[in-house]
């Protein structure tokens, strides 16, 4: 564990507080994707199904059961509890289009041939392009509430750290694994524009509001 | 390489 790992880990714990906190306290999950929501679910269910089967550490498995846990709470605040304020109208992305891609691939490049390597490869590949229903929302509707794009930041930035961690552990212990590696990379780059946008005006007080 | 690969990222 880097501090860079540490941090990515932080960051992308944030993002989803500030999630469920916006979520919570406006009562609201209006600009919300709720597909790119299900997408990380079915993400994090994927990816930790080792939790039954390995043990890595109390750190390990605590974090794991958070991200899920906050997952499916972030779902139920809306599909259920919510349901009235989510914005269904402008959240059209279609899943098939993310998910079918990621789970072919995942089935012809991955490093071992068994369903716990598949579903955990499926998982990065889907979750490098989780995010395009929400990005694809904000620049459906132009805009996103300041909370909203802090939420994307704090997420973008977690994928972020993870690279500059995986460039350190190259160098300091010879690790590297390369399908994690390019998916965080194409995961990164589609939040560049984002970062751009966040940066030159939610950062200066502005709302974020995209060039007509 | 037939032992279980670890992954202790997440």
């Amino acid at each position: 564990m880097n501090i860079f790992r540490l941090g990515g880990d932080l960051a992308h714990l944030l993002a989803i507080i500030i999630l469920l906190l916006k979520i919570w306290t406006t009562r609201s999950c209006a600009g919300i994707s709720g597909k790119s929501q299900i997408l990380f679910a079915l993400t994090f269910t994927a990816r930790y199904l080792d939790l039954f089967t390995n043990f890595v550490s109390v750190y390990n498995s605590v974090m794991k059961v958070v991200y899920l846990a906050a997952a499916y709470a972030t779902l139920y605040l809306m599909y259920v509890k919510f349901k009235a304020t989510y914005d269904h109208n402008h959240d059209t992305f279609r899943l098939e289009f993310l998910i079918l891609p990621a789970a072919g691939l995942a089935l012809i490049i991955n490093h071992e041939f068994s369903i716990i390597e598949v579903m955990w490869t499926f998982s990065i590949y889907l979750e490098a392009v989780a995010i395009l229903p929400q990005l694809f929302m904000v620049s459906k509707t132009g805009e996103a509430e300041s909370i909203t794009s802090h939420y994307l930041f704090a997420l973008g930035s977690y994928r972020a750290l993870y690279i500059v961690n995986w460039v350190y552990r190259y160098y300091s212990e010879g690790f590297y694994d390369m399908i994690a590696t390019l998916a965080g990379v194409v995961q990164t780059v589609l939040y560049c524009d984002f970062f751009y946008l966040y940066i030159t005006k939610v950062l200066k007080g502005k709302k974020l509001q995209l060039p007509a | 390489e037939l032992t279980v690969r670890i992954k202790d990222e997440l």
